[in-house]
């Protein structure tokens, strides 16, 4: 599993 | 932000305002894939679940907002007001044989395995495809309208734009999302066959026709 990011793209 | 996202969103707001005017304006949906839109709206609803929750910024909540409500009108359109002019008999992709992999792939390829992020890789993994059935019906009708093909460019464009602002965050905020940017690289190389096409045809005023 990859790391999560923050989501701040559309 | 930098200038390559933000010039992929404005060509992915115009192609969706160019596709809502044309089938508004026109009262028709002829030649647009009800399916590839109905995909779109499934893209929007699996990503943006966190629209209320998660406030990034008001350019990035507003954009969300007229996405998803655009998406949803465009469907409400073509199967409901204009549903008359809707060319069910060209619009045949199977659109299960998009949605099961992808599904499928979210659940063993994602960044952590909660549901919010396996919908919003769902969402990422549909989108790269979403726009198949829309392409197999201008192969399968040999043509499109030119509005039509205009609205297949900047939507193409807009992912082409994203794959040079995930280069950008790269170089310069040491920032990369593997799962977008290899969806990203999917659903360009979709496109190419119809750039040629466009840039062949479309730019000098012919009308876009396949090889039926």
């Amino acid at each position: 599993e990859m790391e999560a990011y923050s989501k701040d793209e559309l | 932000m930098n200038i390559f996202r933000f010039l992929g969103d404005i060509s992915h707001l115009s192609a969706i305002i160019i596709l809502l005017l044309k089938i508004w304006k026109s009262r028709s949906c002829a030649g647009i894939s009800g399916k590839s839109q109905l995909l779109f709206a499934i893209v929007f609803t699996t990503r943006y679940l966190d629209l209320f929750t998660n406030f990034i910024s008001f350019y990035n909540t507003s954009m969300k907002v007229v996405y998803v409500a655009s998406s949803y009108a465009t469907v409400w359109m073509i199967y409901s007001k204009f549903k008359a002019t809707y060319d069910g008999n060209h619009d045949t992709f199977r659109v299960e044989f998009l949605i099961v992999p992808t599904a499928i792939l979210s659940f063993l390829v994602n960044h952590d395995f909660t549901p919010l992020e396996i919908l919003w890789t769902f969402s990422i993994y549909l989108e790269s495809v979403a726009i198949l059935p829309q392409l197999f019906m201008v192969s399968k009708t040999g043509e499109a309208e030119t509005i039509t093909s205009h609205y297949l460019f900047a939507l193409g464009i807009y992912r082409t734009l994203y794959l040079f602002n995930w280069i950008w965050r790269y170089q310069f905020e040491e920032f990369f999302d593997l799962i977008a940017i290899v969806a990203g690289l999917v659903q360009t190389v979709l496109y190419c066959d119809f750039f040629y096409l466009y840039i062949t045809k479309v730019l000098k005023g012919k009308k876009l026709s396949l090889p039926a």
